[in-house]
C-alpha cells in the first residue's frame, strides 16, 4: 500500500514545483497576453516514496516533465494518450494540489529502462518507451 | 515571495478515497510494465553474495542506460531489445561419474512469466567455467541440446543449439546460444525449458562437465549459470484512451 507522504516531504515537492512556477528557475512558457502561461515543471516519479524498491531494482525513480497553464495542443479524450499522459493522469488523482492533469500533447518523449524482480524473483530490464517528456506542444 | 500575486492555478479539488490509491498504483504499474509484488525473498545476508543473473543484468542496465558509449563491454543484443529477462534453473540434473556414457549436465527453465505476444530476437545460456586439470591443456569442446521430448523408456529428443572450442585450463563465463530454442519455447511457454550440456575432449571421449569446471548449483551464488532472452516488446506504446 502507498505510504502517504510525510507532510513536510509534500510540502517540499510542493515548494519545488511552486518555486519553479514563481522563480521561474527552469521553467519556460507561452500564453496569448492576460492567460495563465503554460510552463514546463519537473515531476519526479519515486518508486522509493512508493515502496516498490524491494522489487524495483533500479532506478530509484525518474524525472519527467509536464505542463501547467493555457497550451496550443491542449490533449482531449479523443486522442490516444501516451504512457506519460496516462503516468500525469494517474499521479495527478493521487496528488491533485501537487500535479495537475494532462494538459498537452507531448511532441518529444525518451525511454526510460527499468530493473526489477518478477514474480518467480527472475530479474527483468524493460526499456518503456515514449515514456519521459523533452518536449511538448507548447514549447 | 517571488510572485505570489499570481494565484497558482485552480486543479479540480478531487480527493481519493483509502482504496484508490491502491487501483491508482496498480495502474502506474501497469504502465511500467511492472509486476505485482515479487515473492517475498530473504534479504541478502552480509556474507551472501549477489546471485549472477541480477549481476549480469545490472551491466546490461547500465549499458542501456549509459548509451553515450561510456565504459563496460559492450552488449551486442541489447539495442534491438526492450524487454530483457532472465531465468535461473529450477532443476539441474547429471549423468557423470560411475554412469554410463555419454556424461551430460541438464537444466531446466521456468519460462512462464515470459509475457505473451513478445518476439525473441537472441537468448543466451551463461554458466561459469573454472580452469580444469584433468586433463591439462587439451582442448574441449561443449555442445549444448534442446531436450525436446523426455521419454521414460528411451532417450530424450534432442535438438542441437550450439558448440564452443575452449581449452581445459580455460576460466570465465561461457555463453552458448541457445536463440534457435525459441522456435519452440514461445508457443508453448507454459512447459519448462529443458537445456543439455556434453563435454567431449578432442579424441572424442565423453567427460564430465564437473570435471571439466563447469559450476552448476554447488557453484557460488554469483557464478550460479542462468539463461537470458532478449525479447522485442510488440505492445503498442500507445494505449487506447479511456
Amino acid at each position: 500500500t502507498a505510504r502517504p507522504l510525510k507532510k513536510q516531504q509534500l510540502n517540499h515537492i510542493n515548494q519545488l514545483l511552486h518555486s519553479n512556477t514563481y522563480l521561474g528557475i527552469s521553467d519556460d512558457g507561452h500564453g496569448s497576453h492576460g492567460r495563465e502561461v503554460c510552463r514546463r515543471h519537473e515531476l519526479y516519479v519515486s518508486f522509493r516514496d512508493l515502496g516498490w524498491l524491494d522489487s524495483v531494482i533500479a532506478p530509484q525513480g525518474y524525472s519527467a516533465y509536464y505542463c501547467a497553464g493555457e497550451c496550443i495542443y491542449p490533449l482531449n479524450s479523443c486522442m490516444n494518450s501516451t504512457n506519460h499522459a496516462t503516468m500525469q493522469a494517474l499521479v495527478h488523482l493521487m496528488k491533485p494540489d501537487v500535479i495537475p492533469k494532462v494538459c498537452c500533447v507531448p511532441t518529444e518523449l525518451s525511454a526510460i529502462s527499468l530493473l526489477y524482480y518478477d514474480r518467480n524473483n527472475n530479474v527483468i530490464l524493460r526499456r518503456e518507451r515514449n515514456m519521459v517528456v523533452q518536449a511538448c506542444g507548447c514549447h | 515571495g517571488g510572485h505570489l500575486s499570481r494565484a497558482p492555478h485552480v486543479f479540480p479539488q478531487r480527493r481519493l478515497g483509502v482504496r484508490e490509491p491502491r487501483d491508482v498504483q496498480r495502474e502506474i504499474r501497469e504502465v511500467l510494465g511492472l509486476p505485482g509484488r515479487p515473492r517475498s525473498r530473504a534479504p541478502l545476508g552480509a556474507a551472501q553474495q549477489p546471485a549472477s543473473a541480477p549481476l549480469f543484468m545490472l551491466d546490461l542496465y547500465r549499458a542501456m542506460t549509459d548509451d553515450s558509449g561510456g565504459g563496460g563491454p559492450p552488449q551486442p543484443h541489447l539495442d534491438r531489445a526492450d524487454l530483457i529477462m532472465s531465468f535461473v534453473n529450477i532443476v539441474e540434473r547429471d549423468r557423470t561419474l560411475g554412469s554410463q556414457e555419454p556424461h551430460w549436465k541438464e537444466f531446466h527453465f521456468d519460462l512462464t512469466q515470459i509475457p505473451a505476444g513478445e518476439a525473441v530476437t537472441a537468448a543466451e545460456f551463461r554458466i561459469y567455467k573454472e580452469p580444469s586439470i584433468h586433463p591439462l591443456n587439451t582442448t574441449l569442446h561443449i555442445s549444448m541440446f534442446e531436450v525436446v521430448q523426455e521419454h521414460s523408456n528411451r532417450e530424450s529428443d534432442l535438438f542441437f543449439l550450439d558448440l564452443q572450442t575452449l581449452r581445459s585450463e580455460d576460466e570465465g563465463w561461457l555463453v552458448l546460444d541457445i536463440t534457435a530454442a525459441s522456435d519452440r519455447w514461445l508457443p508453448n511457454h507454459h512447459r519448462d525449458l529443458g537445456l543439455r550440456l556434453y563435454v567431449e575432449t578432442a579424441d572424442g571421449h565423453s567427460m564430465d562437465p564437473g570435471l571439466a569446471g563447469l559450476l552448476g548449483r554447488q557453484a557460488p551464488h554469483s557464478r550460479q549459470p542462468f539463461m537470458v532472452g532478449f525479447f522485442r516488446a510488440s505492445r503498442s506504446s500507445v494505449r487506447t484512451p479511456r
